[in-house]
Parts: structure tokens; sequence; C-alpha cells
């Protein structure tokens, strides 16, 4: 029933031999349905759906400048689901999915997970240890900087034990204490890259705001990932805002696309912060983070 | 506005807004807003109704199956599922809480064998709540934890169990089948159980929070909802699509990450905070 919304919209085109603003519009309301059904930010459907008419109609101008008005080539639908994608496409920006790394005496590299609470961030901090070992050759410590939750530390120090990298713990310690002493634990033991695991937390807990303030005052991380639920609705764009706001992100992640949730908060979250979504999680097992790729996204936000 | 026979597009669009915002989703704003035009084409409702008239809709879309989780005298299993995060092990420590205080002997079954730390944290919050706990072997299958857990329950006299799963998204058939089979086999250690199925929804979920009420639904019949998360900015309103769809309660809402931020839902006070 999700998928209907952009089959519906191309379904418009068919027998037709033209793009007309009547058509165009059609397909729009059916275009807008669907993404809202993507969970994809009212605002942000709103100036998509925007730049998608202006194109549209362009198009029509286009040919008629062209062609003489003769037929499109190419047939309307297709020339309407070209646009659609494109600008889907650019809305979640170029690939952007590097990790800012530094080289010796500047080093360790520090990397620090934040996000809500259940986002799935101490499962990605372990898969994110295992990529910089693999794809970057690095060798990383994992940090168990949640103190609250109970068991968290054991959970972060079990996966550690599976992926045979240490993590650095204190049982009822200070976080911004942990990651500054990891830090220094780091550097005497020769990893080259810190991995923090955070609480989750909520945007507007200024309380543990502030202690996020703090851990990034103390340890400077080079990356700073909000890690995010595929499954979130719109009121992602809050928490990426609030988060942004009170603590500069480099990127995002967003984990459980390995279900069918349609993820069209990372549309929202891009556009709110202008952040890049840097990788993507797809299952439960330490192998399954992968770099985001905005071409296949855009398929599965239109539906 | 004014009086018209029905709202303009400019209005509808205003109304929208707020409604998807809320995570309301297309078809129960649908509903919503089909309300208000009828009462609006019936010259029954001005411009400065149109918010207590959609409110008054979303209430009775809720009040329909709105009904408070009562427990009976003898031994009650509950089943508690959903998806990955959603609150699952840190609701059931809140409910063996409240079920404590209220005189029950309640007891919790780790049936999350697969997550890493999971069971360490069930029993984190059995040592808090002060009750007992049933564990099986790491890795050890669920569905046979389940049913040594609700064995050994009655036994210790325990007369509410708790079962807690491992998170799972509705779209993996293997573990959709592992929960239907948990639910069979609770049936088998006592029979009628389990006696409530209660999903978990976290309040952030958009729409699809309406295929994981309906899919887990298919696998293991759901009697109830807690909605978590409610102590964030998200509104939950995914909950009125959720509520034509699989038809059952939301028992409790959670409001943080304490053992107390636990309370019983109530639906004009959900419908006021929500729009
Ligand atoms: N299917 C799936 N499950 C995931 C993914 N990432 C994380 N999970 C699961 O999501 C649940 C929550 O993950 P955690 O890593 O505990 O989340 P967290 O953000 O650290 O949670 P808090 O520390 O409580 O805020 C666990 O059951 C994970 O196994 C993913 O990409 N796919
Ligand atoms: N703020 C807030 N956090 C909550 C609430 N309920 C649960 N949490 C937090 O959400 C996170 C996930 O909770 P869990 O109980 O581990 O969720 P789960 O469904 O058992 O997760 P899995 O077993 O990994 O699927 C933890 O950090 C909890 O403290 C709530 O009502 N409000
Ligand atoms: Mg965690
Ligand atoms: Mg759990």
């Amino acid at each position: 029933a999700v998928r209907k919304g952009f089959k519906n919209a191309v379904h418009v085109f068919e027998g037709k031999r033209e793009l007309t603003e009547e058509n165009i519009e059609e397909a729009l309301k059916a275009i807008r349905l669907s993404l809202f059904e993507a969970d994809v930010n009212f605002q942000v459907v709103k100036r998509f759906l925007a730049a998608v008419k202006e194109k549209a109609l362009g198009e029509i101008v286009q040919i008629r400048i062209k062609d003489g008005g003769k037929t499109l080539r190419a047939s309307p639908g297709d020339v309407f689901i070209k646009i659609c994608h494109d600008e889907l496409e650019a809305l979640m920006g170029p690939v952007d999915t590097g990790l800012t790394f530094v080289q010796g005496r500047l080093g360790p590299t520090v990397i620090m997970m934040v996000g809500l609470q259940g986002a799935g961030k101490t499962t990605t901090a372990g898969k994110l240890a295992r990529f910089v070992e693999r794809h970057h050759q690095k060798k990383p410590l994992l940090v168990a900087a949640d103190v609250y939750r109970p068991a968290a530390i054991e959970q972060l120090q079990v996966l550690g034990k599976r992926l045979n990298i240490p993590v650095y713990a204190e049982p009822g310690g200070n976080p911004p204490d942990i990651a500054e002493r990891a830090v220094a634990q780091a550097k005497a033991d020769g990893n080259d890259v810190v991995i923090i695991d955070t609480a989750g937390r909520l945007a507007v807990d200024d309380l543990l705001m502030s202690e996020l303030e703090e851990i990034v005052a103390r340890v400077k991380p080079h990356n700073i990932l909000l890690v995010v639920d595929a499954m979130i609705g719109q009121d992602a764009v809050n928490t990426a805002k609030e988060f942004n706001d009170r603590i500069e992100l480099d990127g995002f992640i967003m984990t459980k696309l390995d279900g069918d949730a349609r993820g069209g908060a990372a549309l929202s979250i891009k556009e709110v912060t202008k952040k890049p979504i840097k990788f993507i999680g797809l299952g439960e097992g330490m192998e399954t983070l992968q770099e985001f790729q905005p071409a296949g996204f855009a398929d599965r936000i239109l539906g | 506005f004014s009086a018209k026979p029905k709202l303009d597009a400019a209005a509808i669009d205003q109304v929208e807004e707020v409604l998807f915002t809320s995570d309301i989703g297309v078809k129960a704003s649908e509903r919503l807003l089909g309300a208000l035009n009828r009462r609006v084409a019936a010259g029954e409702a001005t411009a400065d109704e149109v918010w207590p008239i959609l409110r008054e809709e979303a209430r009775s879309i809720l009040a329909a199956h709105h009904r408070p989780l009562v427990v009976g005298e003898g031994v009650t299993v509950i089943l508690v599922v959903g998806v990955n995060g959603a609150g699952k092990t840190t609701t059931i420590g809140k409910l063996a809480a409240r079920f404590k205080a209220a005189g029950r002997r309640p007891m919790v079954i780790a049936g999350d064998t697969f997550r890493a730390g999971a069971v360490g944290q069930l029993e984190e919050w059995a040592k808090r709540v002060g009750c007992p706990i049933h564990q099986g072997a790491e890795g050890a299958d669920p569905a046979s934890v389940v049913f040594s857990g609700l064995k050994a329950a009655t036994e210790a006299g325990a007369d509410l169990i708790l079962v807690d799963t491992a998170g799972r998204l509705q779209t993996k058939a293997p573990l959709m089948d592992e929960l239907r089979k948990i639910a069979k086999v609770c049936d088998r250690a006592i029979a009628g159980a389990p006696h409530e199925t209660v999903l978990v929804l976290d309040a952030n979920t958009g729409q699809n929070a309406i295929q994981q009420a309906k899919l887990f639904s298919e696998v293991a019949p759901l009697t109830g909802l807690v909605l978590t998360k409610l102590d964030g900015t998200a509104k939950g309103g995914a909950v009125l699509g959720i509520a034509d769809e699989v038809k059952v309660p939301i028992y409790f809402i959670g409001i943080g990450e304490a053992v107390e931020d636990l309370r019983a839902f109530e639906v004009s006070e959900f419908v006021e905070a929500l729009f």
C-alpha cells in the first residue's frame, strides 16, 4: 500500500504524449502522499514538490522551443520520473561519506556517537570500529561512556570481545572524564582511532546535552555522528536541529534500514542541518555498516 | 476562515501541516478532515471550532478501543514484543515494579537470548525492582527459555510473569516465526498464556508504526500497546493510524528512563498534547 504513491504518479502519464500543467499537478498530488507516508518532513515535501513542478514546467517550455511543439522522444512519465529522482538526489546532497582522520601526534582520531535512546549507537560503535579497522587499517579503541543504562558497558564489552577490539570502561565514572582518560590511554597504547559510545538522550534534556558539550570540550572529537533510527517520523527535524545547534555535528548514521521503514527522515535531517548521511545500518551484526549512497536511497523514499 | 460550506485549500493545508507533523499520517488525517468537513457542510461548525472538532474525532478514534490493563486473580503472563530499541526491556522493569507495588508477585523471563548485554540489562532491572528473573544459557533457544521460565514461575509462586523478547523488525520472516513459536510455547507451558501480548512502540516512530502493529499482530495477536519516549518532543500521532487497523488499547505511556516513568494512558490528555 505504501508503494502506491509513486506508481500512481507515473500512471498519470500513461498514454499521454506530452507533459502538461494539469498532468504534472495530478502527479505531484500522488507524490505528495507517497512522501508523507515515507515520513519526509512537511516543509521539505513542499519545497521538493515546488522544485519538481518548476523543473517539469521548464521541461514543457524547453520541448516547445526545441521541437516546435512536437512530442517528446522520451515518454512524459519517464521525463517526470527522472526529474523526481534528480531533485531527490540533489536534496540528499553529494556523496560525503568520509571520516576525518588525523595522523601521528595530532591523533588519535576521535569519533563520537550521539543520539536518542535506542537509535543504535552502541551497536553502530562496534560496527564502526570494525569498519575503520578493515577499510582504513586503523587500530581502534572503543569507549563505554554510557554510565546510565543498565548493562550498557557490558553490551559494548561483549561487542568488543567479539571483534577483538579493546573497550575502555570505568563503571560509575563521569563521562567527560572517561572520554579524556580513554584518549590518554589510546595514546599510550598506540590506538589511532577512539570511538566514544554515549548514552541515549533527549535533545531537549539540557543537563545531558550539557554533558555532551563537556565531552566535546574535553576531547575535541574530529567526527561527531548523530545516530538516527530509519523509522523516525516528523520529529526528526527537531532532534537533528537541536543536536546540531548544541554540538556541531559532522554527519549522520541512519540505522535499521534492513526493515521496511522508508527513511524519509534522511531527507529532512540533511535539509535542516546541511550535514551529510555518512553511513547506514543494515542489521544487527557487526558487518552490516555501509557507506551511504544517495542514488539507491531516492528510490526507497519515493516508494 | 469564515462559515463556508467546505474548508478551502489554504485552511486544509494549515490543518494538514499540524496533523502530519504530529505523525498522524495520511489516512488518519483524511478521516479527521472528513469528519470536520461533514460538520462544516452541515453548518454545525465555524472557523474557531476546527480544532475542537478535530480533537473530538481523534478522541473518538482512541476511545473506541480504550480500556485499562486489568489483571485477573490468577497467574497472568504478559508477552512483550516490538522492534529493536523501542523500550521493551525498560518497560518490563517499570511494569514489574508497578505490579509489585500493587501486591502482585512479578517475575521476569529473559527471552532475549540474542543481543549483547540483553540478559544483563534485565538482570539489573530485576535487582532494582526486587523480583526473580529466569534466564537461560547464552544463545539458548528463546522459546525453550520462555518455556522453562514459565514452568519455574508457577513453582516459585509468581503470579505476574513478564516475558522479554529480542527486538525484531517485522519484515524478518524467521524472527517473526520465532515469535509465533514463543507465543505458542507460552500456551504449552501455562494454558491460556500469554494472557496479554503487548507491543511496545517508540513515540518517535513515523508511519512504519502501522506496519509494525499489523505484522506483529499476525504472529502474536496483540492485546495492547505501550507508547514509550513521550517525554521527548515526538507526539506519537501514529497511534491514530494503528487504532483502526489493530483495534487494541494503549495501556501505558513511557515518560522517561526511570522505574517510575510509566503512566496509564489517558485519551483526552494524549489528544490535548497531540495537536
Ligand atoms: N535490524 C537492525 N537492528 C539494529 C540496527 N542497529 C541497531 N540495531 C538494534 O537496535 C537495538 C538498539 O541498539 P543499541 O545499539 O542498543 O541502541 P543505542 O542507541 O545504543 O541505545 P541507548 O544506548 O539505549 O540509547 C538493538 O536491538 C540493536 O541490535 C540495524 O541497523 N538494524
Ligand atoms: N526517554 C525515554 N527513554 C526510554 C523510555 N523507555 C525506554 N527508554 C530508553 O530507550 C532505550 C532502549 O530501551 P530498551 O528497554 O533497551 O529497549 P528494547 O526494546 O528492549 O531494545 P532491544 O531489546 O534492543 O530491542 C534505553 O536507553 C531506555 O532507557 C521512555 O519512556 N523515555
Ligand atoms: Mg547504547
Ligand atoms: Mg530489550
